[in-house]
């Protein structure tokens, strides 16, 4: 464990919190892709099943607990509680074209071919992806509420550390996990346009990030 | 290989 892990999952956990609050509190979901959010619950899912086969430590369980159920929860405050708020007719990205793709890549490469292992797998590739969804979102309606910004910042942040902590695990304990850290570099780099949008609106106190 | 590799990132 290093300051970039733990301050990538603290950014993760504090994005999660945002938006969960956010919806939660303005009971309404409005510019929020549910599509994303369950795609972030699947992610979890799949690869958070070593919670009942592998016990890494408390601060790995808790996490993975917390993760699980505020995706859970964040995904029925917008499938059911505030369902009437919820913009389907922008959250129109086409999410099997992400799932097949990354299914398929999952079978064919992995570190090895047992279910936990190709779940894990899927996982991470689906993980670089689910984003896109609510980035498409944004581009459609050419808007987001700052507070989503903000979100969507903490995401990236996360990302972001985790490139970190893996050049610093690379430099400290020669660690490499080329599965996860490719797919994390794919991440990050969808994040990089909202990235420059971010700087030169929102935090320009523009309120909302509107886009050209 | 990674597989004994344990899985402690989340």
């Amino acid at each position: 464990m290093n300051i970039f892990r733990l301050s990538g999952d603290v950014c993760h956990l504090v994005a999660i919190i945002i938006l969960f609050l956010k919806i939660w509190r303005s009971k309404s979901c409005a510019g929020i892709s549910g599509k994303s959010q369950l795609l972030f619950a699947l992610v979890f899912t799949t690869r958070y099943l070593d919670l009942f086969t592998a016990f890494i430590s408390i601060y790995n369980t808790v996490m993975k607990v917390v993760f699980l159920v505020l995706a859970y929860a964040t995904v029925s405050l917008i499938y059911f509680r505030f369902r009437k708020s919820y913009d389907s007719e922008s959250d129109s990205f086409r999410v099997e074209f992400l799932l097949v793709p990354v299914a398929g890549l999952s079978f064919l490469e992995n570190y090895s071919f047992t279910p936990l292992e190709i779940l894990w797998t899927f996982s991470i590739y689906l993980e670089s992806v689910a984003i896109l969804p609510q980035l498409f979102m944004i581009t459609k309606t050419g808007e987001a509420e700052s507070i989503t910004t903000h979100y969507l910042f903490f995401l990236g942040l996360y990302r972001t550390l985790y490139l970190a902590n893996w050049v610093w695990r690379y430099h400290e304990e020669g660690f490499f996990d080329q599965i996860a850290v490719v797919s994390g570099v794919v991440q990050t780099i969808f994040y990089c346009d909202f990235f420059y949008l971010y700087f030169t609106r929102v935090l320009r106190g523009s309120g909302k990030m509107t886009l050209p | 290989d990674l597989d004994d590799l344990e899985k402690d990132e989340l």
